[in-house]
């Protein structure tokens, strides 16, 4: 069964499934460990009241044992195995790192959300894009000093006047947990008209992206942490790395966009292109690659969004099988009480009219055959000398007699008159 | 009754040769 209809053929809306859009896809990074072979450390906490340590490992791009590569990222992501990607060491400012996903498709995405391997950066911003990169726009910020970072308040409040606005939070800025920390960016959640979605253009647009990304602007500063980085606790090779100063570095070990391939409720899913590239498979007679226009010749009301009680499907013109273009004429369907207006372009076999519904000048309407019929136009055949013109009744097909003529095409003189020389007055009364 | 259809044969042409059809 189809999504897209019902069980009786009627449509309703369909979306496609919810996804994890960024599994499998490449991440752009600026930063990325073991090009050549460096050494950072960390400080791992251990539970059970025991004190942290500090350890160090080896990044090594060459080594697939010992690589952090930006694969990891968005592979499967498995407690048991835990895949990192890594930067390179930090050691001087700024600590900017960038990662970039490419969605290469509209999506509405409902969170994104990053599994840190390192702890936390203090300061982050989400940037998205609804243009393929061209353009970006501030999504959100992470900051414990989101005025000083970010010139933003912390934690602004959202209003109705302001829910597309980047937000500012000191929340998940905190140090700990050392690893596994979680930061989490849920679109719509506190946005007052995230509950009546289907009628916020606003919000549509808001959780509209084709490309996400993440700037981690400043790491956790250095603090005591236990056996932390300021020495004191164990390290596996004290002679590459000085235990007094810090080694930066960003590790995520998931990176998540949670969405749904945009198809503005016309599609149920998304396929992939000869190119490779992601469409909706598009329904209710819809087409481009978010189903956000009508096809062609389905013209008779404008293009809509699917919502829950309406599928808004595009509806074909009414030409009676006469035309294979059409227009929409925005009067005519207010005039028409919103219902139709489809204007038929080139209406053929002889008709005429906004839906090719009469027949043109010179022709007359074969009431024997459907008007959707190809010869339901006849011609006039008005008579060339007995009839004063060549255009007859549309329904009757009467054609407009000189004096004393009769029949439908004027070629019989009427009734006490007899046919002259003269092709001017062909008939003539009989004297 | 039924008249017959106009001749065209009858006509007189000779002042009207732009109203004259091609096929008489």
């Amino acid at each position: 069964a189809d999504p897209c209809y019902d069980d009786t053929g009627a449509a309703r809306r369909c979306i496609p499934e919810f996804i994890n859009a960024a599994f499998g896809k490449e991440v752009t990074v600026s930063s990325v460990c073991g090009q050549p072979p460096s050494r950072s450390c960390s400080v791992v906490e251990r539970g059970d009241d025991r004190p942290s340590v500090r350890t160090c490992q080896i990044c090594d791009a060459a080594d697939p044992r010992r690589a952090h590569p930006v694969s990891y990222l968005t592979d499967l992501n498995s407690a048991h195995n835990l895949t990192c990607w890594q930067s390179e060491n930090l050691n001087t400012s700024p600590y900017n790192v960038t990662l970039t996903l490419s969605l290469g498709k509209k999506f509405e995405i409902t969170y994104v959300s990053l599994q840190f391997c390192s702890p936390r950066p203090e300061s982050l911003a989400i940037y998205k894009s609804m243009d393929y990169g061209k353009t970006w726009m501030p999504y959100q910020f992470y900051s414990s000093q989101c005025r000083r970072m970010y010139n933003r308040p912390n934690k602004a409040t959202i209003t109705k006047q302001n829910e597309q606005e980047a937000l500012c939070t000191d929340g998940h800025t905190d140090l700990y947990p050392l690893s596994g920390g979680l930061i989490a960016f849920s679109t719509l959640d506190g946005r007052p008209s995230g509950k009546d979605y289907d009628n916020s253009p606003v919000l549509q647009d808001w959780v509209t992206v084709t490309d996400i990304r993440v700037v981690f602007n400043r790491p956790q500063p250095p603090r005591d942490v236990g056996a932390g980085s300021n020495g004191g606790g164990r390290d596996d090779d004290p002679m590459a790395v000085p235990s007094t100063l810090p080694s930066y570095f960003y590790a995520v070990g998931d990176f998540q966009v949670g969405g749904r391939c945009k198809c503005n409720g016309h599609a149920s899913r998304c396929l992939k292109e000869k190119e490779g590239r992601l469409v909706c498979d598009c329904k209710h007679n819809t087409e481009g690659p978010e189903c956000d226009r009508c096809k062609p010749f389905h013209y008779d009301r404008p293009w809509q969004r699917a919502n829950a009680r309406e599928a808004n499907e595009c509806l074909p013109c009414n030409c009676n099988l006469h035309a294979r273009r059409c227009r929409f004429n925005m009067e005519l369907y207010k005039l028409s009480g919103r219902k139709s207006g489809g204007v038929c372009m080139n209406c053929r076999h002889n008709t005429a009219g906004r839906h090719c519904h009469y027949c043109k000048e010179g022709f007359y309407r074969d009431m024997a055959r459907p008007i959707t019929h190809r010869r339901a136009c006849k011609a006039c055949d008005c008579h060339p000398v007995g009839a004063a013109g060549k255009t007859c009744n549309q329904t009757t097909g009467q054609c407009p007699c000189k004096d004393g003529v009769t029949g439908i095409t004027c070629n019989r003189c009427a009734k006490g008159y007899q046919q002259s020389r003269s092709p001017v007055a062909p008939c003539i009364k009989i004297p | 009754e039924v008249m017959p259809t106009l001749d065209m044969a009858l006509f007189d042409w000779t002042d009207y040769e732009d109203m004259k059809p091609v096929d008489v």
